[in-house]
């Protein structure tokens, strides 16, 4: 069965779906068999992929609804990806009246859970359904968080949230890891913001570091993941460092 | 009457708050009456200021449920702040089956119009009921795009959305100008980056550059604006450029 982990983090900009899209790459790498989920209405993780995503047919908001099994939309890229297409914008009012909304996700993944180690889940930088459904059929969320003063506050909500889930929706899931993105070890600032992070994560935050690099932002105009697009630079390696780390780490806390 | 500009994009981490808050206290500066509106459930341009979230008594969620008028939670500080509460997490859902719920923002603002100069509105990094109240509201909307190519990607589904507002709700609404930000001009990737919005947008892309500082990060943790953090500093001097060039701006473009 595979392990169902949900990249959130409803502030904004801080590395979902790159961490998504290279994490399941290098677990790839690694022998797993990795399918990637895009939950996120601005399609990023789809576009990652060189996805048309404007000319897709059915995507996640078809899933959701009920109208399509998962596995027919499912697109084999560097790994499996399940798209969003544009309307995945109306899912979260689509949702919002119907019985057992916020298990949707848990449900379209029963047919395929065997077939895959990992399954990882992108999220939008909010708190709403669509978080909300990925934190249900998830078992673990990994948080990125960039090293900045705001990005911290943040995770108090977060928290917040997922106790909610814990108590209503899903007893067993919780954060499983905290991946300090962006860093930059040559600022006080940074280098404070991951004290404050380890001082109430403990171990739970990653010992693997992403620094910064505009490989990132090159990598995605090409559609595809940085392991692919410069397989020896640093990027690549933070990367393949982080998926040792998930792969060894034990399921839950 | 004041100038309503909304600051939107449903990317994440882009430089929404930071713009709406330097931007204020540089028109403030220049002798403009400023009042700044937190719209993001994540409370970041209140906590950016200071501002005490969790122990809030009201904020902009009963304004925009009609129990509080806004004058009553309006916070003086570098500039005139309307906070965020954490209970603004459930407006949406609050909001959506009252009728005339796009309106809720537009009708709260009445009544301070003629009292300012500037209203910003700051806007959850979604293209949901809150920032669609911000469209309503606005005459303007001013888009922080980081010089990356996902961020680009974006820009198509918030034009969509704003032309829907435009048919439906506020016939005056349109994209007033786009901040680059995070600008680093030794990478092509930005550099093309900017020819792209260039090309797209015309002068409306601000001559002004956001460049990339750690000022910027810093400057929340003291609850401050960078202009007040580091007057002589690089980044107050950008949004002092920016103010200008909004000022002088025409109404609409
Ligand atoms: N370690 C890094 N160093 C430098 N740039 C990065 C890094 N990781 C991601 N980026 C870039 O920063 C931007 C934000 O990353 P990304 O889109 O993955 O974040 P996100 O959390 O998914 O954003 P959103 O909240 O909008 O979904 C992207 O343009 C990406 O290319
Ligand atoms: N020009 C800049 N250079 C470097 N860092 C910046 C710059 N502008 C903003 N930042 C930092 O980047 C992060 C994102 O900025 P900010 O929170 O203003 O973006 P946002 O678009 O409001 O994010 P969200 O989508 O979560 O609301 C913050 O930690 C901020 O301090
Ligand atoms: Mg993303
Ligand atoms: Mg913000």
């Amino acid at each position: 069965d595979a392990r169902i982990l949900a990249l959130a983090n409803q502030k904004g900009g801080v590395a979902k779906t790159t961490t998504t899209l290279n994490l399941g790459v290098a677990l790839k790498d690694m022998g797993a068999r990795v399918l990637a989920i895009d939950l996120d209405p601005q399609s990023n993780l789809s576009m990652s992929q060189g996805i048309d995503v404007e000319g897709l047919g059915h995507g996640m908001y078809h899933v959701l609804t009920g109208a399509t099994p998962i596995a027919d939309i499912i697109d084999v890229r560097e790994i499996d990806i399940a798209p969003a297409g544009i309307e995945l914008a109306g899912a979260e009012l689509a949702l919002s009246a119907a019985i057992g909304r916020e298990r949707s996700l848990e449900r379209a993944l029963r047919p395929v859970r065997d077939l895959y180690d990992y399954i990882l889940l992108d999220t939008p930088p909010s708190l709403g359904l669509l978080t909300i459904n990925a934190m249900v059929a998830a078992e673990g969320v990994i948080v990125p968080v960039q090293c900045e003063y705001l990005s911290l506050r943040g995770l108090a909500q977060l928290r917040g949230t997922l106790q909610q889930v814990r108590e209503n929706l899903n007893p067993a899931v919780d954060i499983v890891g905290i991946l300090p993105t962006m860093y930059d070890g040559r600022t006080v600032h940074c280098r404070e913001a991951v004290q404050m992070l380890e001082e109430s994560f403990g171990d739970r935050v990653y010992r693997t570091r992403i620094g910064k690099t505009i490989r990132f932002a090159e990598a995605p105009v090409e559609g595809t993941s940085v392991i692919r697009y410069e397989p020896q630079g640093q990027a690549a390696r933070w990367y393949r460092q982080l998926a040792r780390e998930v792969a060894a780490s034990p399921v839950g806390v």
